[in-house]
């Protein structure tokens, strides 16, 4: 996934 | 997951905690702006829409929901419940914080990593988040003496603020492609907000004396 698409912080 | 990040996100649910404690135990809200908690239940609210189209872990998910649940019930409370509300220092609190939305809007419709509903409600919320912090300032140092509750919530939620900084840090050395400006420009600055309380929160801790903010 590019780095943008995963936004796994709160 | 590194140790700044899960310290800020304990730290960020510590704060929570602190302001829930205070609202239920004591039932007083004293010294909270309902601004600040009002623009936090709309940050929360516009950042999660994706937990109903991707899911990344049970951690997430879990944090998401407590972060959600306890920023629209903090702002029930203080609007209404019928002994808490009465604490609330309305003729103080007086941020026009709806001026902050449009701004923000405007700069998500903008400037954001793609322009779909879900990434221009996410850079609004970031945007937002920044600023959020402002009416609750404000209200601190109006009110000038300021309860242990209060100026550790709001240390709490400044040491969130930092801890977040350092995970950034971290994993920009650690992580191919771990690139996210609009993050860190709006988180960075919503941290240097939070210096200044620091300084005078740390003066009176140094000094053992009760927190006071110059007028």
């Amino acid at each position: 996934a590019e780095s943008s698409d995963l936004k796994d912080e709160l | 997951m590194n140790i700044f990040r899960l310290a800020g996100d304990m730290t960020h649910l510590f704060s929570v905690l602190v302001l829930l404690l205070k609202i239920h135990t004591i039932k007083s809200c004293a010294g909270i702006s309902l601004k600040t908690q009002e623009l936090y239940a709309i940050v929360f609210t516009t950042r999660y829409l994706d937990l109903f189209t991707t899911y990344i872990s049970l951690y997430n998910t879990i944090m998401k929901l407590i972060f959600l649940g306890s920023s629209i019930s903090i702002v029930w409370y203080m609007r209404h419940h019928k002994v808490v509300r009465r604490s609330y220092d309305k003729d103080q609190d007086t941020f026009r914080h709806y001026l902050l939305m449009l701004p923000c809007l405007l700069l998500a419709l903008l400037i954001n990593e793609k322009f779909t509903f879900l990434e221009v409600m996410w850079a609004f919320s970031l945007y937002l988040e920044a600023v959020a912090i402002l009416p609750q300032l404000v209200l601190l140092q109006r009110t000038r003496n300021i309860d242990n509750l209060t100026g550790q919530y709001v240390l709490l939620l400044g040491a969130y603020r930092a801890l977040y900084v350092l995970n950034w840090i971290y994993r920009y050395f650690t992580e191919e492609n771990y690139v996210h400006w609009i993050t860190w420009v709006s988180g960075i600055v919503q941290t240097l907000l939070y210096a200044d309380f620091f300084y005078y929160y740390f003066q009176s801790w140094k000094n053992n004396v009760k927190l006071q903010l110059p007028a």
